[in-house]
């Protein structure tokens, strides 16, 4: 009996879905080089009070297939800024209903001089940093913030065509940069059709007030196309030279960390460099290095369980396509071999709870509207190197309601994949 | 590729080491 509690985790119902005020954690405000991260849609963002705008969790999971789709074109193909821009950032074409995925967790930047604060989705799985920019030649979506206005900041620059900084742009955007009026345009686009195009510029970074960097370079967008939420843009947190890790890497080595918070009404931190405190019982895994896709943060999965009990899932099963981690894809995805053995052990060890209709990509979804408390089965992913990580019993569900409660891992289309 | 995302990561400390070339987890990174 005492083994079975030791793999199971008992929730209070009630807590699966977060509260309607912002329950703050001051512990990241005591870190000089720290940010608050509040989930998009939660009470702790100044982007909530837009509650009109605020997506369905039907279509955040659509959104979410779409960045996994996004995720899996940039392994198979390279895609060119000529597809969308030849050399005017003003004639490009606009296409509506797109989405770039729906990233979730924010964290609050300066930009410029004197700065503007701008709420930025903070992204590993992009390199970029990018913001909306007046004039908004072509378009702009609605955010929270007023649009970065570069005219008012008396630091800000475009980077011309002939620098070798705008050429870097390739490894980063996976396109070729533009030119118009011998400003350099950069361009990324999505596998699901949204992007961003603008110019290629430097302006002073505030992280805090007392960490500040000029000449940061970002994109300012001119033409942005997708669901956003009402942030601002993106904060590119990948491994290519113009992530902000690297731009960064002078003073924070390219080190940082981060907590997600474990509701939509809590928050969470972004720290950057060594002085933020990480944990010691923190285990490291090696980073992988996927071909053609460089800028990610590859791990090695080696095995998972489930209540205790290890997968029957070779280990080849996992290494066929390679793993990353994303801070803006919302749900695991796994090789379709291994998602069907998690889904069958995990229907097993939850039999004594009745099942619920599926939502969207998710097909294990249970009914806990008669239980004011569950008990699940824990879950454990394997990494090379010997580290164990044991996921937090809020990072099992996916909740859309107490009556639709549902296991927050989905198969890729092939093991390959 | 297989996808580690964000519903996962959460109460983790996550732990980027780019210099180093690893990547960190400790649980209860919140607290």
């Amino acid at each position: 009996a005492a083994a079975a509690i030791q793999h199971r985790h008992t929730i209070h119902v009630s807590s699966l879905l977060p509260s309607s005020i912002c329950q703050s954690s001051a512990q990241e405000l005591d870190k000089k080089s720290s940010l608050r991260v509040v989930h998009k849609h939660g009470p702790c963002s100044e982007l909530h009070q837009d509650k009109a705008n605020i997506p369905t969790h039907a279509e955040i999971l659509l959104q979410d297939e779409a960045r996994v789709k996004s995720i899996h074109s940039k392994f198979a193909n390279k895609g060119s800024i000529n597809d969308i821009d030849q050399n005017d950032a003003a004639n490009l074409p606009a296409k509506d209903g797109s989405v770039v995925g729906s990233g979730n967790y924010i964290v609050t930047v300066g930009l410029g001089s004197p700065k503007k604060d701008l709420n930025l989705i903070f992204d590993t799985g992009s390199d970029i940093t990018w913001t909306q920019c007046q004039p908004c030649a072509r378009s702009c979506y609605k955010q929270k913030d007023p649009i970065f206005e570069p005219s008012l900041s008396s630091s800000y620059s475009n980077i011309s065509c002939s620098s070798t900084i705008c050429n870097s742009l390739s490894s980063a955007t996976g396109n070729s940069p533009g030119c118009s009026s011998s400003a350099c345009v950069y361009g990324i686009q999505y596998g699901d059709s949204s992007f961003s195009v603008g110019f290629f510029a430097k302006d002073t970074l505030s992280l805090t007030s007392t960490d500040v960097f000029p000449n940061f370079l970002f994109g300012c967008g001119q033409n942005n196309q997708g669901l956003f939420g009402g942030a601002a843009g993106l904060l590119g947190l990948g491994r290519d030279k113009l992530s902000l890790p690297s731009q960064t890497a002078a003073k924070y080595f390219k080190y940082f960390s981060y907590c997600l918070p474990s509701s939509a009404s809590s928050t969470g931190f972004l720290t950057f460099g060594y002085g933020g405190g990480v944990s010691r019982s923190v285990k490291f895994t090696p980073l992988s290095t996927i071909s053609d896709g460089t800028s990610f943060y590859g791990i090695d999965i080696i095995g998972m369980t489930v209540g205790g009990q290890k997968l029957p899932i070779s280990a080849s099963v996992f290494s066929a396509g390679g793993a990353i981690i994303d801070s803006g894809t919302v749900i695991t995805r796994l090789p379709p071999t291994a998602y069907d053995a998690l889904k069958s052990a995990f229907r097993k060890q939850m039999s004594q709870y009745p099942m619920a209709q599926p939502l969207s990509i998710l097909d294990t979804c249970y009914d806990f509207s008669k239980y004011s408390t569950v008990t699940i089965p824990k879950i454990n992913f394997f990494l090379s190197g010997s580290v164990v990580v044991p996921i937090d019993a809020k990072g099992i569900f996916y909740v859309n309601s107490i009556s639709q409660v549902c296991l927050a891992f989905a198969p890729n289309g092939d093991d390959t994949d | 590729v297989g996808i580690f995302g964000n519903t996962q990561q959460k109460t983790l400390q996550v732990v980027y080491d780019g210099a180093k070339g690893r990547l960190g987890f400790a649980s209860g990174g919140c607290s």
